[in-house]
């Protein structure tokens, strides 16, 4: 394990406390894709299937554990919790699954490292996961106010994959035989979705004001 | 042709 996983993993972990945090203190979810938080449910879950297969390291298992834990119960408060659903934006995050799903499925079925089952699921997981945040992108352009956890949730979001790419670098250049283009490729597409919102990201921090996404 | 059991990423 490297330094640039290492951070990549971390901060994909301090996404998802940072959301936490915003839902469980603040009881709020808005400003919150229910839809992109689904769909990383449905992305976790068609990933991690060797869970119980393949045992790779202690870590591993923990950190899948917590990533399926987490999404799963993100969905749940944003769904049923009595406080947190009120704060959803239901009329805005209007996101249709089907139209991000249904290619990406197409996809996994046509371009696979092997075709079985769970190669299918795991590689339809990173091309679902590099688009997963589109609905979360437009919720975000429709509502004028981001407050700062969910600026700096996205933020996260988006740098950890772009630590990722740092990592394959590295371990492409380290070990032998390390080749893995479709995470290669869709953890490309998924940095570079993030590309407009970094720019505005960086500009309010910069400028030392509220992050606005231009209409 | 990537080696399928180096999966070890999350």
């Amino acid at each position: 394990m490297n330094i640039f996983r290492l951070t990549a993993d971390m901060t994909h972990l301090m996404s998802v406390i940072v959301l936490l945090l915003k839902i469980h203190t603040i009881k709020s979810c808005a400003g919150i894709s229910l839809k992109t938080q689904e769909l990383y449910a449905i992305v976790f879950t068609c990933r991690y299937l060797d869970i119980f297969t393949d045992f790779i390291s202690f870590y591993n298992t923990i950190m899948k554990v917590i990533f399926l834990w987490t999404s799963f119960s993100i969905v749940w408060y944003m769904r049923y919790h009595k406080i947190v659903r009120r704060s959803y934006d239901k009329d805005q995050d209007t996101f249709r699954h089907v139209f991000l799903m249904l290619p990406c499925l197409v996809l996994a079925l046509l371009i696979n490292e092997r075709f079985t089952f769970k190669e299918v699921m795991w590689t339809f997981s990173f091309y679902l996961e590099a688009v997963a945040i589109l609905p979360q992108l437009v919720l975000l352009q429709r509502t004028r106010n981001i407050d700062n956890l969910t600026g700096q949730y996205i933020f996260l979001l988006g740098a950890y994959r772009a630590l990722y790419i740092l990592n394959w670098i590295y371990r492409y250049v380290t070990e032998p035989n390390y080749v893995h283009w479709i995470p290669w490729m869709s953890g490309l597409v998924q940095t570079l979705l993030y590309g407009d919102f970094f720019y505005y990201y960086f500009l309010s921090w910069k400028n030392n004001v509220k992050l606005q996404l231009p209409a | 042709v990537a080696n399928i059991s180096s999966k070890d990423e999350l």
